[in-house]
């Protein structure tokens, strides 16, 4: 066959660069392929198995969206630029990391992506609740302390508090990394992985954690509001308090999640109990947040069925790999 | 010598408390 001939037969592709949490990848991809061919093929590069809590993100006029699955990838409205560019994160919470994420990888991206939202200030954490995060994840990335080793100043490269907190006290770097240090030392004998779950523990009892906010008005009175989805249902805030819902809609609680054009209703399971209606501020982000309700309901029903037999192997493995860990941790 | 890491409250009351010496005006 001639070089023309084999010519003629490849496909033709376009170059996409995915994102993670500590790396770039770049992909030769199909013009026919549809999200789902190009996130599976993400995922087998990752080695990721627990590919239900990630998407791939892309920023298009300002707003935030995820590439859909079922759609061709150049069939969706993603930014014309070459190579196109894509954020590979999660979009779905655990309800309890230490049950949910089984692989060390799945593990390690929500880790990561949750110190970055701490330290980007995008999750509020009080001062005493970052200085414990920072001190797991100085023991997930130097191990256990060793004073001959870890001589003062070696935290001077590593951001480990949001800016606000540094801003609340008088404290020098060194101040700093002392206090930071103390508590690291407390963590002797522990794996990165399990200083990296022992972070997500913690992470994950702060009020903002996993939840996708919104800017919403009620029709009634057009007051500003907040909608919160989380993995466990709908919540309602004021617009100057992110912490603690005015209202809350748990999944199991409501029957229905439907929207025209900005509106959007949601119809609590108990027929007696008003319909909650209001408006966002583009249809664009109405379709974004039913499929984030989509989602997080899916996977709220899916925990609360018997595990299917991939989880259930998952979960095997999971426990295996753990106490060869630990066996080979503590012979070391 | 570290303090001594007992339950995550303990922790958390010993950090706040060793923190509180330096906390600007505005933020105390």
């Amino acid at each position: 066959m001639s070089i023309r001939g084999l010519k003629k037969k490849q496909p033709k592709t376009f170059k996409v660069k995915v994102i993670t949490m500590d790396a770039e990848m770049e992909f030769s991809c199909e013009m026919k392929w549809k999200g789902k061919d190009l996130f599976d093929l993400v995922c087998r590069t990752l080695g990721l198995r627990e590919t239900w809590f990630f998407g791939l993100q892309y920023t298009i006029k300002g707003v935030c969206a995820w590439l859909k699955m079922e759609k061709k990838v150049l069939e969706q409205e993603i930014p014309k630029e070459d190579p196109t560019q894509f954020r590979f994160l999660a979009k779905f919470y655990p309800e309890k990391v230490e049950e949910e994420l089984l692989q060390e990888i799945t593990q390690h991206l929500f880790f990561l992506q949750v110190k970055k939202q701490i330290l980007d200030e995008e999750i509020h954490c009080s001062p005493e609740v970052t200085v414990l995060l920072a001190s797991y994840a100085v023991q997930a990335k130097y191990g256990d302390y060793d004073p001959n080793f870890h001589k003062p100043g070696f935290l001077i490269q590593d951001e480990l508090l949001p800016k606000r907190v540094l801003k609340q006290y008088q404290m020098t770097v060194h101040m700093w990394e002392e206090k930071i240090t103390a508590w690291y030392a407390e963590h002797r004998g522990i794996a990165r992985d399990e200083a990296e779950m022992n972070y997500l523990k913690i992470a994950q009892d702060l009020a903002m954690y996993g939840v996708n906010y919104f800017p919403i008005e009620q029709n009634k009175n057009h007051r500003d509001l907040l909608l919160g989805v989380d993995a466990k249902g709908i919540h309602v805030y004021s617009i100057n308090n992110r912490f603690s819902p005015n209202r809350s809609f748990e999944w199991s609680a409501i029957r229905n999640i439907s929207y025209s054009e900005k509106e959007l209703t949601i119809k609590p399971l108990d027929k007696k109990a008003e319909v909650f209606k209001f408006f966002s501020s583009q249809l664009k982000v109405n379709k974004l947040i039913l499929q984030l309700c989509i989602g997080n309901h899916d996977l709220f029903m899916k925990r609360r069925r018997v595990d299917s037999i991939e989880i259930q192997q998952m979960k095997a493995q999971a426990r295996e790999e753990k106490a060869r860990k630990k066996m080979e941790h503590q012979r070391l | 010598n570290p303090p001594k890491f007992v339950t995550y409250h303990k922790a958390l009351q010993e950090i706040r408390n060793s923190l509180l010496p330096f906390a600007n005006e505005a933020s105390s």
